[in-house]
């Protein structure tokens, strides 16, 4: 039931 | 120095309690304005955010910026043994090897030390921007532990979408599905009863059902719960403190 996304796709690393 | 006396450790049980079985390894800052950690589970899809100002406690002071490396389950095995009711007071030297508890019983002269060692951790910090989102929903945290435990006994996957004046909390699993549907609602007795829906855009997201029973462990924390949300993108789940907050960050779910 839908593919789970990754936060690391949405914020940049700092 | 850090010195930072709560009234009651029943504050730091909860946030502790809510966050333990998500992140194993968190990195305390803490600097004169409060206490402040970011810790990302395994997964890289929840993030936790936790505040706590300088003003949650009765006491505090901190002369140079200390971070704490702990690890949750050890710091939670000391913080269950002290009392809700017990102040606590949390101890460090400038460079520590250890962060010392103190549980002090109000009514009898009873006091409880504990010394737990201090991990080094090297974690990801991601830089989080000023999100827009498109809608906030502000309601009561127990109805949302409800709904997001009742809907994860149909499927692992939640979908939320909002319209002009409801939430609609859907689930379509393999053998049911089901939905809860709560509309805008002020109660002027108990506003923490209330729920209010501010939308610009229609919202259709599904997230994973097993992250928001994670979120749902701050429940205790406070008697409202804030969800923004903006499309694909991910959520933010923001519950207040006295003088802080605690907030998770989940990434949503797509469509194969």
């Amino acid at each position: 039931s839908g593919q789970q996304s990754n936060l690391l796709s949405f914020f940049g690393k700092k | 120095m850090l010195e930072g006396k709560f009234d009651e450790a029943s504050l730091l049980k909860k946030v502790i309690d809510a966050m333990k079985d998500s992140v194993k390894l968190c990195n305390f800052n803490c600097t004169e304005n409060g206490i402040s950690v970011q810790a990302i589970d395994d997964s890289r899809v929840l993030l936790i955010s936790l505040l706590i100002e300088a003003g949650s406690f009765e006491d505090y002071r901190c002369d140079r910026n200390i971070v704490l490396g702990l690890e949750m389950e050890s710091l939670n095995k000391i913080i269950k043994n002290g009392n809700a009711s017990d102040m606590l007071t949390l101890v460090a030297e400038d460079s520590p090897d250890a962060l010392n508890l103190i549980f002090e019983d109000k009514r009898r002269d009873r006091i409880a030390e504990y010394s737990l060692k201090l991990m080094d951790i090297d974690q990801d910090f991601l830089k989080i921007e000023d999100m827009k989102f498109d809608a906030v929903v502000n309601m009561p945290s127990a109805e949302f532990a409800k709904i997001c435990r009742d809907m994860k006994t149909l499927s692992e996957s939640l979908q939320i979408i909002i319209t002009k004046d409801s939430v609609k909390f859907n689930s379509e699993g393999d053998f049911g599905s089901g939905s809860v549907v709560i509309k805008s609602f002020t109660d002027l007795e108990k506003t923490e009863e209330s729920v209010r829906i501010t939308l610009e855009k229609p919202i259709n997201l599904t997230f994973g059902a097993k992250y928001l029973n994670d979120i749902i462990k701050s429940t205790p924390l406070a008697s409202q719960v804030t969800i923004k949300l903006c499309d694909k993108q991910p959520a933010l789940f923001e519950y207040q403190l006295p003088s802080g907050y605690l907030r998770f960050y989940l990434a949503p779910k797509f469509e194969d």
